[in-house]
């Protein structure tokens, strides 16, 4: 157990390089379609001026992502992973080469849309923000429990879309808490901004404490 | 490349072992709460009476998916994986050891949540059945290429909130034809019926042949 694992190595570098930024690094995790990049889009245009931000994105294919995220103003690194299911610590050491990081205060890394094999892998992230989206069902943090173990936020989103596809909320924030009893909760929606504010608050507040 | 792996070894002992007793066999993968117990549960309960069908479901914890699909009348084989992220041929062999499979004309395996890992690993299926919620974005098959280019079947599921969450149906049949133009597409609902009869034809149809 002494000898860490080549990707943990490259986790600490991360982190070092990172803190001696001054960075708040989040490493943002869930299912293909929860809403990672309308999240971060949303996040990042609404802060402009408040924080800089940049953004590292995995995918398997496309560049999608990195342009959507792009629009609100911040830079956006691309990493294609061809058939990788998760981002490791090298290849996001690699893409942070690419931003001036003495620049920002924030740099989000959004990972391949995996509820499982990201939870293996420390980036060298501050804080891993799990999505689950209401139209997935209450029963994923029971059903998915490694990665809402690792999880520092849990948020909730398309909770615009909560009453049209019956979404037991008790039941969800229950099971949430049973698994992650560690983590803080949001319940937002990326498309209409509902619940939004708390979360920036949250971030600004941790900011200000890097 | 001339070396089976031990995956592709079970995978064809369980070939065998499923049509010597004249059974179809499908594969059913999605990212998580795409909707593939609904889906199943729906099947099984609808066509009940006019073909005996089993299931085998793979989850890293919980037997939330074997219980729900019970309901139906099938009998159901749950497998916890612990954090493996995907079914392997073994797994499924020793399952299938636990259902009386000469009393049955269809195997269902649900896989584990997962839109990425599973593609790689051969059950012994006939056919391949890849769900994607409307809920879930146009964009997955263009994201998620190496899942959709083993695709025997395209099932566009949760139809019945195409509306609610602006789903454009015309780009998402485009990017499916483009990376799977190989795979038959259903557009259906698990929750209200809509579209099912076309897959329940289709079903059919393939047992005939089997
Ligand atoms: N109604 C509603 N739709 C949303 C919300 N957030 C995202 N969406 C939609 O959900 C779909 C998927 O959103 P994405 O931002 O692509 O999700 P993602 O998690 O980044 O997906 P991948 O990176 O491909 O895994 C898109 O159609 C979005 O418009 C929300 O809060 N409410
Ligand atoms: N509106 C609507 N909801 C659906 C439909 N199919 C499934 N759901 C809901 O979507 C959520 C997830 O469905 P599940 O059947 O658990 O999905 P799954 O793919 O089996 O999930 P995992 O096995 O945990 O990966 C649940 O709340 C279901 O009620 C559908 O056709 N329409
Ligand atoms: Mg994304
Ligand atoms: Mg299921
Ligand atoms: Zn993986
Ligand atoms: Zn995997």
């Amino acid at each position: 157990q002494g000898i860490l694992s080549k990707n943990d190595l490259f986790a600490a570098r991360n982190r070092a390089r990172f803190k001696a930024s001054g960075l708040l690094v989040l490493n943002v995790v869930s299912s293909p379609g929860s809403g990672k990049t309308a999240f971060i889009e949303r996040t990042l245009t609404d802060l402009q001026g408040r924080l800089r931000g940049g953004v590292i994105v995995g995918d398997l294919a496309t560049d999608n992502d990195a342009q959507r995220i792009a629009r609100s103003g911040a830079p956006a690194i691309q990493i294609t992973t061809g058939d990788m299911c998760h981002l490791e610590a090298e290849m996001v050491g690699k893409a942070a080469g690419q931003l001036n990081l003495d620049n920002l205060d924030l740099l989000i890394v959004e990972n391949v849309g995996n509820l499982v094999c990201p939870s293996g892998y420390d980036l060298g992230e501050d804080l891993r923000v799990v999505l689950l989206s209401v139209t997935e069902g209450e029963d994923k943090p029971l059903k998915y429990p490694v990665m809402f173990k690792t999880a520092d936020v849990v948020i909730v989103n398309k909770m615009d879309l909560a009453e049209a596809v019956g979404f037991d909320r008790t039941t969800a924030l229950d099971n949430i808490r049973r698994i992650a009893p560690q983590a803080t909760v949001f319940e937002v929606s990326a498309r209409t901004g509902l619940g939004m504010h708390e979360w920036y608050a949250f971030l600004e507040q941790r900011i200000g404490r890097q």
